[in-house]
């Protein structure tokens, strides 16, 4: 998973989706995404967003950027894209 | 399943009592490497429509097509969802494979084929393509809970232990627990180490792998008449012919190269000398034999399970195999015959399988896990056209296979059995039912990992499971008391479950109303005493008096005091709380101490394990 800007898939997740009407999970993802980056343009960024039973997404991120998402304000985790086995 | 489910008691077709109209509203969401349609253990024949709660889709991929019992599809790896390994179609179809009858693989295991709920529905997510992804599993979670899934089976897991929030089954698992749907997992297959067990979220129903009474030996007959026995899965019939045996260190490649050769490690041997003759290896390495031209390979096997191979095989015991050796050294020309195997039903069972990961918890040290065991060795079930058992050109419908994998969805498929009874019951109620009708196991080996840390509650009870008497429920609110006990703050709780959370009150995570009772000693005292709490909820007769009775396991010290020791029950869903007192003094620091209490009312045994351990 990782490319050659050292970037690396990690699952942000963030527990249980907001109650509110005006809520919209794939925005705040995007808009997350383009605060930690610094970018407009998260093309290749986004790889999954989790917005039907709970709340997160799966984004190609540097470890500085890891750490700043992980202390971003309804980020309950932040870890790496783990590959498991069929038992 | 030609003999699992017959060996739990779930008998064929009318000789077992079904709720068919649920049966057939209820849907069961598979997490694999994808399934087989064109199988028929998904044959929509007889099925009507998908049930009105079904809002998933269709949506495999290019040329892959849903049914009237296959109603759903997705997947998250890259191609489509067709499974290229088998083992999406094999676990699905334990779960919830219609009854096909007649079938066996190459003549082994000959009988009906079937799911615990062949009525019901199956969902498949293909989360799996070689490897699982965290990101797929997520995303399947995300899709199962939401299209109206109501048991999930995923048999998957990983070798390394991690904290809840960074685990994705524990994660998927809470928020499917929070909308009703039960998230049954594979203990995993890294036993019998200590500790060795993954999957520990107490929101999920974790599952080890034993045996049946069915088992499939082959005989390998000497030249001298005598005949040995292997636990092999040989499905070639060579028809009694004998060959001449090569004992591996006698065809080596060189002089320098006999102790490797004993072993048949590749480059190892001669195979001009092993051409067209039984090879007898220490160690059975299949790429060895099949590139030296071997006929057949029997080879020493401590191990019990058994894979099938390309080749004529058999895997001797120890004793077996010097017998053998004997055999080879006492005269000029060794012959045998490798025989196809055959299926004896005699076994002493259940027997705890060594792959299968044993406990304690690593993460929440007080709930036990394993939960239950299940069947989980040899197994025959529903194949991939894709998946070759020979990697040639042999295509089979059904085959067989061992693992947690095999085991998972059969308690899967038992949890949605039950669940057709009592639709309302919540995952917790569902869970506790198999629990505590578990049948009992003993420990089968005396050392640490072969204790309630290898079968938890014991073996899988289909038909009990649906009459349980009493159950331990637990909500979504209790096990976010069981998270503050273990030390998670209120914020991140707050955004687990979605709603403002107080910690204030911190529940000591052992007295999570779990159906079993486990604490570990933060060392060997030289007395202790802890207490747990429950509370049980009455499902079984509205007027019901159940007495508390405790059975201490083989050389246990402990001391269980149970309060009150009797509950009178008045109408049914009434719940009443009690504790159990466990104390000792001088436990054995290297085996955990181990009793059941059981609730009676004469009808219903409601049985919880009780485990105490240090270190």
């Amino acid at each position: 998973t990782k490319d050659h800007q050292e970037k690396q898939v990690y699952i942000v997740y963030m527990g249980s989706l907001p109650s509110r009407a005006d809520y919209t999970p794939m925005s705040n993802h995007v808009s997350i995404l383009q605060e930690i980056t610094g970018e407009s343009s998260i093309e290749g960024r986004l790889v999954r967003s989790y917005k039907r039973s709970f709340n997160g997404f799966a984004a190609r991120l540097t470890e500085s950027e890891r750490q700043l998402v992980a202390n971003m304000e309804g980020v309950v985790s932040v870890f790496p894209n783990k590959k498991l086995k069929l038992q | 399943t030609t003999a699992s489910w017959d060996f739990m008691g779930l008998k064929e077709g009318n000789k077992t009592n079904r709720n068919l109209s649920v049966e057939s509203d209820t849907i069961i969401g598979v997490f694999d490497g994808g399934i087989w349609p064109e199988s028929e253990s998904f044959s929509d024949k007889g099925f009507g429509p998908p049930p009105k709660k079904w809002k998933g889709i269709c949506a495999g991929g290019n040329n892959f097509t849903c049914n009237n019992k296959l109603i759903g599809a997705r997947h998250y790896a890259p191609g489509n969802a067709t499974d290229s390994s088998g083992h999406g179609t094999h676990t699905a179809s334990i779960a919830a494979g219609n009854a096909v009858a007649k079938t066996s693989f190459f003549g082994l295991g000959y009988g009906t084929v079937r799911g615990a709920v062949p009525a019901s529905r199956i969902a498949a997510y293909k989360v799996c393509d070689g490897e699982c992804k965290d990101d797929y599993i997520l995303s399947a979670f995300d899709d199962a809970i939401a299209d109206g899934v109501d048991i999930i089976t995923i048999s998957i897991g990983d070798i390394n232990v991690y904290p809840f929030e960074k685990d994705p089954i524990a994660i998927g698992a809470f928020h499917a627990m929070s909308k009703g749907i039960l998230t049954v997992n594979a203990a995993g297959n890294t036993g019998p180490y200590t500790a060795s067990i993954a999957s520990l979220a107490p929101w999920m129903l974790t599952v080890a792998a034993s045996t049946t009474n069915r088992v499939f030996v082959n005989k390998v007959v000497l030249g001298d008449g005598k005949t040995l026995v292997g636990n092999s899965l040989n499905t070639f019939d060579l028809k009694g012919e004998k060959f001449p045996l090569v004992y591996g260190k006698s065809a080596a490649s060189s002089a320098s190269e006999v102790k490797c050769a004993e072993d048949c490690t590749p480059n190892c041997l001669d195979a001009s000398l092993v051409k067209g003759n039984i090879l007898v290896c220490n160690i059975f390495l299949p790429y060895v034999a099949y590139t030296t031209g071997a006929v057949a390979c029997i080879f020493k096997d401590g191990s019990d399970w058994a894979q099938i191979e390309g080749i004529p095989v058999s895997g001797l015991q120890e004793d077996d195999f010097e017998s053998l050796l004997s055999y080879i050294k006492s005269t000029n020309s060794p012959k045998a015959a490798v025989l196809k195997s055959e299926t004896v039903f005699n076994q002493p069972a259940p027997k705890i399988l060594s792959f299968s990961s044993r406990g304690p918890n690593i993460i929440a040290a007080d709930i036990l896990k394993p939960d239950v065991t299940a069947p989980g060795l040899e197994i025959l079930a529903a194949n991939s056209h894709k998946a070759l058992p020979f990697y040639d050109n042999t295509h089979v419908k059904y085959t067989v296979e061992s693992g947690t994998s095999m085991s998972c969805p059969h308690v899967a498929g038992v949890a949605a059995y039950v669940k057709t009874f009592h639709p309302k019951w919540s995952p917790s109620m569902i869970k506790s039912a198999i629990m505590t009708t578990a049948w009992s196991m003993n420990a089968s080996e005396t050392r640490y990992a072969s204790t309630e840390f290898a079968y938890g509650a014991g073996h899988v009870d289909p038909i009990a499971a649906t009459n349980p008497g009493l159950v331990y429920d637990s909500a979504k609110a209790d096990y976010i008391a069981f998270l503050c006990g273990m030390n998670y703050n209120a914020t991140t709780m707050k955004l687990i479950s979605g709603e403002a959370v107080t910690c204030t009150e911190k529940s000591l995570p052992r007295n999570l109303n779990y159906p079993s009772m486990s604490t570990k000693l933060s060392r060997s005292y030289s007395s202790f005493s802890v207490t747990f709490s429950r509370t049980v909820t009455n499902v079984g007769t509205p007027n019901s008096t159940y007495k508390s009775k405790v059975v201490l396991n083989h050389g246990s010290k402990l001391n269980v005091k149970v309060s009150p020791s009797v509950l009178s029950m008045k109408s049914l869903n009434e719940k009443q709380s009690f504790t159990v007192t466990v104390s000792g003094s001088d436990l054995d620091s290297k085996l955990p101490s181990s009793a059941n209490l059981i609730w009676s009312d004469g009808t219903h045994n409601v049985r919880s394990p009780i485990v105490v351990y240090a270190g």
